[in-house]
């Protein structure tokens, strides 16, 4: 649980 | 009958617009580790097929895993999906649940 909160949010890509 | 069984989907997404039209979020080593559907264009290829849905996480693409795929490697995979000539279509094995 608290290694999620130390993961980047992700990029959106739009295709 | 009992808890939901997250059951991956294969969609057949026929190229028949200028663009695919879905968003995508996440990839390996972010919060969401296989790219989630975020957005669907209408006007798209993605929305003229109708099982496509915001919310769904992408599996495979053509039989290719996403699994490990950072973002930009898993938007690369799908954007030569679309625009490859081999096929006229692209296979997304999706499914609901994270």
């Amino acid at each position: 649980r608290e290694k999620r909160l130390t993961l980047p949010p992700s990029e959106i890509t739009l295709l | 009958p009992g808890a939901p069984v997250p059951t991956p989907t294969l969609v057949h997404v026929v190229k028949n617009a200028n663009t695919l039209g879905i968003a995508i979020e996440g990839g390996a080593n972010t919060r969401q580790p296989l790219p989630r559907i975020v957005t669907i264009q209408k006007g798209g290829s993605a929305h003229g097929c109708g099982q496509l849905k915001v919310g769904q996480v992408i599996l495979e693409v053509n039989g290719v895993s996403l699994r490990g795929r950072e973002h930009q490697d898993a938007a690369c995979i799908i954007a030569e999906a679309f625009k490859s000539k081999e096929r006229d279509h692209i296979d997304f094995l999706v499914t609901e649940f994270n």
